[in-house]
């Protein structure tokens, strides 16, 4: 990806397996 | 002609990685050290740990569901380090500090033994 402009995306990046059902 | 870096990608992919070891789903190994037993994945005991590398590089070793460690090893540094490959954190003080180097060395994780020696070495 070098030399690509990069463009941060700081929040969640996928869904949160829970602790429990 | 631009690329989006999710920043914190790698850590959400590993606490998922945790929830599941936690509650035990697709665990396809359990590692026995001085008869305690541990669940995990051996993708990550392999990205983490050169001895796990090697075990579970060899082709007859492919289908491994368990494993014993040496009985020298310690539970007790054997727990941290596999939460340390689980999360990044190594949770270390003075009663850990050396039985966990040593668990290191014999995983070949050969920078958290570099930390673990510099940690000891700072106390002293």
């Amino acid at each position: 990806y070098e030399g690509v402009n990069t463009i941060k995306e700081r929040g969640r990046s996928i869904h949160e397996i829970p602790r429990q059902d | 002609d631009g690329c989006i870096q999710f920043t914190r990608h790698a850590g959400d992919v590993l606490l998922n990685f945790n929830r599941l070891r936690s509650r035990n789903i697709l665990t396809d190994v359990t590692v026995q050290v001085d008869g305690q037993i541990f669940h995990a994945h051996k993708a990550i005991l392999v990205a983490c740990s050169g001895f796990f590398y090697s075990v579970f590089m060899k082709p007859e070793n492919s289908s491994l569901g368990a494993i014993s460690l040496d009985p020298k090893v310690d539970p007790k540094g054997f727990s941290l380090l596999l939460d340390f490959m689980y999360t990044s954190f190594l949770n270390l003080n003075d009663s850990v500090a050396l039985t966990t180097l040593n668990t290191a060395i014999y995983l070949q994780m050969e920078h958290v033994a570099d930390t673990c020696h510099r940690f000891i070495k700072s106390r002293h």
